[in-house]
């Protein structure tokens, strides 16, 4: 049985919306941790990582391992019907064939209940290693955002570089080359807006920007965003949620031939 | 032009 209620729809609607194009049937797998999902695209080049721990929800009651197998284009229909700040409650028996949604009005009185088919998903999972990264890049979210979608006017390929000077984002393409360089910065009245570099070794790694742009969905999640890199390994791109809770997504390098 | 490396190579299945 599980009971899982959030004060605010609003988390999961965005948490779904940000890997909704990147993912399509998914298993919400519940325990007593929480609610974790992990699932590759098609093409098996990026993966999504969620995990929404229990602390984020009150009360949080899961007697069993629940895998919950979901349509996102499902859920996202459903959730479209909760307002973002409705109270939501997950609801699922043990060996379910349904997932019950209730989306609660605090001021109005509204009680709104939904049931999701759900679908058997065999997804083979991977076992992602706990990694000592050679970089570790803390930064805006929304700057991480915009620079993506600004070199992806450039190219469908970014070299990312960590060296003591700082970070640089750079491409070429067609019509010319273009580059971003970000030195750690400390904003005192405003931290969420720092910019924090951890280098252990340097790291110049290339990643397809049409994977980085899909993972910038998630912006608005977190103000900051964590990068992870280390030579020969995937990108981590890590937005924390409250409760230690986090959307992880991991992208595969490119390798020149 | 770089080939693009997927996950499996990367990540095993436990």
């Amino acid at each position: 049985m599980l009971e899982a209620r959030l004060e605010q729809a609003n988390l999961l609607k965005k948490v779904v919306d940000a890997i909704k194009d990147l993912v399509q049937d998914c298993n919400f797998d519940c325990n007593d941790s929480g609610i974790a999902l992990q699932a590759m695209d098609n093409s098996h080049v990026a993966l999504v990582s969620m995990m929404l721990k229990s602390e984020s929800f009150s009360p949080f009651r899961c007697d069993r391992n629940i895998a919950l197998g979901i349509n996102l284009t499902s859920l996202t229909k459903v959730l479209r019907c909760a307002a973002n700040e409705d109270i939501l409650t997950l609801k699922a028996e043990d060996a379910p064939d349904v997932v019950n949604l209730v989306f609660e009005s605090a001021e109005s009185d509204r009680l709104s209940e939904y049931d999701i088919k759900l679908m058997d998903i065999d997804q083979e999972h991977l076992g992602i290693p706990e990694t000592e990264y050679a970089a570790t890049i803390s930064m805006p979210s929304a700057e991480f955002q915009k620079i993506c979608r600004d070199l992806m006017a450039l190219s469908e390929s970014v070299s990312i570089e960590c060296t003591k000077e700082g970070v640089k984002f750079a491409c070429s393409g067609d019509i010319g080359s273009g580059s971003v360089t970000l030195r750690s910065h400390t904003n005192v009245e405003k931290p969420q807006l720092n910019v924090e570099i951890d280098l252990s070794e340097p790291v110049a790694l290339t990643f397809s920007l049409k994977y980085l742009v899909n993972f910038c969905k998630a912006s608005g999640l977190s103000e900051q965003v964590r990068l992870c890199l280390s030579n020969e390994v995937p990108l981590l791109v890590e937005y924390a949620l409250s409760n230690n809770s986090y959307l992880r997504f991991y992208l595969a390098p490119k390798i020149g031939d | 032009p770089t080939r693009q490396d997927m996950l499996d190579e990367f990540y095993k299945d436990p």
